[in-house]
């Protein structure tokens, strides 16, 4: 993902529930899109990546450098969407559960 | 007793109406395997398909559990058994229903008839509604009787069909008696023969509908999806690693009052036991690297001789160039 900007963003991540091995108990999905977040919150952190204003200072105490050891705030994901998972529980029986959080939808720093 | 009609539960969004047969929709996705052949699988699948398309609605709760009926016999009397045993304190049950299939025709009718060999005999015997009691009761264990939570009658005007049947009062009751083995039978005034010759997947099941309050919390993905212990114990086992020892670890940073300065968060008792293990996310990241295969591991030990080798070539080239370089 060298073309992907340096700045805070979302990025693709599809995640294969074979791949943790978790596929043998997990009847559906089979795999989903999770996304994940990275980039840099640089100062000055423009609009779009949708600093915090918490970010907004730290960015400028880093950027100033008055306190030693002060990193960048953080890229991390804003907003996300569940996922519904169909699974075996540990007597074979078939559960639904919906899962908070499973993916990104946007990122913010 | 209520005529016919078995009732819907309310968070049910299913679309399988009572007395239809779920299978008649679209099959079941590929790769579900043997499962699909049971009505609850197809049942809970389509379930899935619907919170997909539309997403689970407030109130509807974000779990959903099914429970396979499994025969047993309890005083002679065939029973349909349910191991409710998998359902969380934290699941708080909004509804549950109970799924049967009712026979096309009671069996001791089909052997009379058979034998009297009048076409006309099925018609004249068939009652138009079948009354069917359906006697719920929780197994205690090493008990050879169960204690009666409910009593339903049902009256059956089609046969040779799926219905349900609201008994959130029932699995409500038997949750907050801590009696998750209910067994359930379903009486229909003739005489007990055993079970009826019926396929696997004509066996009742029930689904429960739940709230689940721990899915919000941290790590709830991994606390019903994540099967495997990342920390095995290993309590009394001679074969310890001299790491692996069970009892505290001593610490032996400097110990610093302020949270401040030692970076770690002030309302958190980092000396406490329970941040010993299951806290720590490196080590159960690190069960969870691939292990190589032997090929890969003999392939590795040769790349690992190799460098050592190319080193080892390296010191002597560089000690060979110093002592030619004196020369």
């Amino acid at each position: 993902q060298w073309n992907e900007p340096r700045i805070c963003s979302r990025r693709y991540m599809k995640v294969d529930f074979a791949d943790i091995g978790w596929n043998e108990w997990i009847i559906s999905p089979k795999s989903f899109d999770a996304y994940y977040c990275a980039g840099a919150c640089e100062f000055p952190m423009p609009k779009i990546v949708r600093p915090s204003n918490h970010a907004t200072i730290q960015s400028i105490v880093k950027a100033v450098g008055i306190i030693p050891g002060i990193p960048e705030p953080c890229c991390v994901p804003d907003k996300m969407s569940s996922l519904s998972v169909l699974f075996l529980d540990e007597n074979k029986n078939v559960v639904l559960k919906v899962y908070p959080n499973m993916s990104v939808e946007t990122c913010a720093c | 007793s209520p005529p016919a009609c078995p009732v819907q539960p309310p968070a049910d969004p299913d679309s399988s109406a009572p007395g239809r047969d779920p299978r008649r929709g679209s099959p079941p996705p590929p790769g579900l395997g043997s499962i699909a052949q049971d009505m609850v699988a197809v049942h809970m699948l389509k379930l899935y398909e619907k919170y997909n398309r539309e997403g689970s609605r407030p109130g509807d709760g974000n779990t959903v559990r099914s429970f396979k009926a499994r025969p047993e016999f309890l005083a002679q009397k065939p029973l349909y058994c349910f191991n409710l045993t998998s359902m969380q304190d934290s699941e708080m049950i909004l509804a549950a229903t109970f799924h049967f299939y009712a026979d096309k025709r009671p069996r001791h009718r089909e052997v009379f008839c058979k034998r009297s060999k009048n076409s006309s005999c099925r018609l004249l015997h068939l009652p138009p509604v079948l009354q069917l009691n359906l006697v719920f009761q929780s197994i205690h264990q090493n008990s050879a009787y169960g204690l009666v939570k409910g009593n339903i009658t049902v009256l059956l005007q089609r046969r040779g069909a799926w219905h349900a049947k609201d008994i959130s009062h029932i699995v409500k009751e038997s949750k907050r008696a801590g009696e998750l083995i209910l067994c359930v039978e379903l009486d229909s005034g003739e005489k007990h023969q055993g079970f009826p010759e019926q396929v696997a997947s004509h066996l009742p099941y029930i689904l429960v509908y739940a709230n689940d309050l721990a899915i919000s919390e941290p790590n709830s993905v991994a606390g019903t999806l994540q099967r495997y212990d990342p920390f095995p114990p290993s309590d009394g086992d001679p074969n310890l690693s001299p790491n692996a020892s069970t009892e505290t670890r001593v610490r032996r940073d400097t110990y610093l009052a302020s949270s401040i300065q030692n970076n770690e968060l002030p309302e958190v008792d980092y000396s406490n036991n329970k941040y010993n293990k299951h806290d720590i996310w490196e080590n159960a990241y690190r069960s969870l690297k691939p292990k190589a295969s032997r090929k890969d591991r003999r392939r590795k030990g040769q790349e690992n001789t190799e460098t050592l080798k190319k080193s080892q070539v390296l010191n002597f080239d560089e000690k060979t160039m110093k002592k030619a370089r004196r020369k």
